[in-house]
């Protein structure tokens, strides 16, 4: 099975890089296999290089250049492997306003292949889905689901 | 496959019966901090099999039954049910069904029960149900909060499980 | 120096059940020293009740309370031996707007007696600070500061 | 004591000589993700002593020194001088000033220079000068991104720094 996990890094290292670019508007990233010699246990170093910006380590990203490669990885395994289903819980929390929209711009686009479930509180992301569920715990203690805004609803 | 519908009852925080219905796109979930959003993420790991107590930020697994509050007591049941819709590529007994509805129940006393369209069936039924349908075991299409970070600030040999579960 | 850890403890402890008790609005707090007959190694619990909620072990508390527990803890130790300035790298991040506002409201509070940087990304921390500065990249990889707004110039 | 300004040069991501002036109450700081702002909280941690390059997110010391970037090259120093003023309670020789300079320097060969007041010192007394003005030595008053939470998450024992500090 060596050749089934060559074939799936290699896959999701493409898509990496594609994903990459577009959420980071250009720059450069890389997945490195650290023992190509022992592919089934290696471990695998990621390069990341935001545009106009030197290589280094990614323990020197920022916080939102962290979040955002993260995605960018999650997501290139994604798209090489659909779930039909996806729920993200605060993914965006450490993202600024664009690059909340460079977020929810490619979750609209894969959303046509998969139903995604995103908890948020970034009025970006809010704005973006096609239905919103408001939870409360207006009894202290005890969650309920108040209004369910649809896209239609939501456009008028 | 998609999610139609989830339902949970005595799950976490939500001690009535709750119904969230999906549809296809984009469904966000929004409120104050603390409200119950994150429990509905551990409902659905819950329901497909989950089995670890901590991956659900428990200690031990009865504490998925609503606890009580101040002004109610504890419950004695958790339920959660999942009903998926056009599922396609399934095994040739669920073929027939348009929808499938997966149920698991936790008692206090530590029973607990898994059904697939109301017929009791093992954990083993419902995972391999999840695999067939694109759902793998892991359930790496769930990410928990403050998870999205630690995949970068994780050793190289701790990312494999991506790559691996692609295979 | 078991009686200097005891009284920082119960110092410590005393205005912890107070902030905790601003911030959440209500609710209960406690310090419990796991072992207490060897004050110089034993560890610390942290109990936290939010308003209305069971006790219960401070793993199943929420993003959000978790954070503003351990801000609630901080700013105890703080309250008890006061800095000359605090330095705080978006702890506001995984709060909502109301607990952005206790939040900012305290640190108002406390800015009397220590100065304080904020880093951050949500308007309502901007809003409440003497002082704002800005910093881009547009040359990309160098930082540079922007402009300066001072509170009576945010006033005009 | 209070701080009254920061100056970097080619400290991390500020190639260019760079001020802030403090105010009293609070100073907020924003920007994009990735513009330089977590670089000032190091700043202020590596001039006040901060041995550990871990600590600055860095793999070594020299991480510090601007790397280069698209369109320039890599400087050969890092310098940051911190500004106090108020600065009361410190023993005799500095207390006929009103206003202390602290200056680090750290060249790419892996030289390094402390400086109070444009006279050179050691790590030694720029640590004593900050606990004489009640900033501790493992400067707790500077929270990091993504700190908050982890005291929460952390065990116990690991607890005890705030409780030492104080005391
Ligand atoms: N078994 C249980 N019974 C009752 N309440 C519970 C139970 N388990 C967890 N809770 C409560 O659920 C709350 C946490 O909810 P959750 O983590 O879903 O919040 P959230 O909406 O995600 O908030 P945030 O925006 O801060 O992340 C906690 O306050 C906790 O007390
Ligand atoms: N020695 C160095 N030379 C040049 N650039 C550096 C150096 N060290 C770090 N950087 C750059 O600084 C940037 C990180 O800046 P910083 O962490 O301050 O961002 P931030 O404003 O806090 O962003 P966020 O809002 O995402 O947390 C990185 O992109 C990194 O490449
Ligand atoms: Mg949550
Ligand atoms: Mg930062």
């Amino acid at each position: 099975t060596i050749e089934l996990f060559t074939r799936s890094f290699n896959d999701i290292h493409e898509k990496f890089k594609e994903v990459f670019n577009r959420l980071f508007e250009g720059g450069r990233a890389e997945l490195v296999l650290l023992d190509p010699a022992n592919v089934l246990e290696s471990g695998i170093e990621i390069i990341a290089q935001p545009r106009g910006k030197k290589v280094q380590s990614i323990t020197s990203l920022s916080g939102g250049e962290k979040a955002l490669t993260a995605i960018a990885l999650l997501f290139a395994a994604f798209l090489v492997k659909p779930s039909p289903f996806c729920m993200l819980d605060e993914a965006d929390a450490p993202l600024d306003a664009s690059n909340v929209m460079r977020f929810t711009r490619l979750i609209r686009e894969m959303s046509s292949m998969s139903q995604f479930i995103v908890i948020t509180h970034k009025t970006g992301t809010m704005e973006m889905a096609d239905a919103l569920y408001g939870i409360t715990m207006d009894e202290p203690g005890c969650s309920k689901v108040v209004s369910v805004k649809l896209r239609e609803a939501a456009m008028a | 496959m998609q999610l139609k519908s989830l339902n949970m009852l005595g799950f976490k925080s939500f001690f009535e019966k709750t119904t969230l219905n999906f549809q296809g796109g984009v469904t966000a979930v929004v409120g104050p901090n603390g409200c119950g959003k994150s429990n509905i993420s551990d409902a659905i790991r819950w329901v497909l099999g989950e089995q670890s107590a901590k991956h659900l930020r428990g200690d031990k697994m009865e504490d998925v039954i609503f606890n009580g509050s101040e002004s109610r007591k504890p419950l004695g049941l958790a339920e959660v049910n999942l009903t998926l819709t056009n599922v396609s590529g399934l095994p040739s007994e669920f073929g027939q069904y348009n929808e499938i509805e997966i149920t698991r129940r936790l008692y206090r006393s530590g029973e607990s029960e898994y059904l697939i369209n109301k017929i009791p069936c093992r954990l083993k039924d419902i995972r391999d149900l999840m695999m067939d349908a694109g759902v793998g075991a892991k359930l790496h299409a769930i990410i928990e909060q403050d998870r999205v970070k630690k995949i970068i600030e994780s050793k190289p040999e701790d990312r494999r499980f991506l790559f691996e579960e692609v295979a």
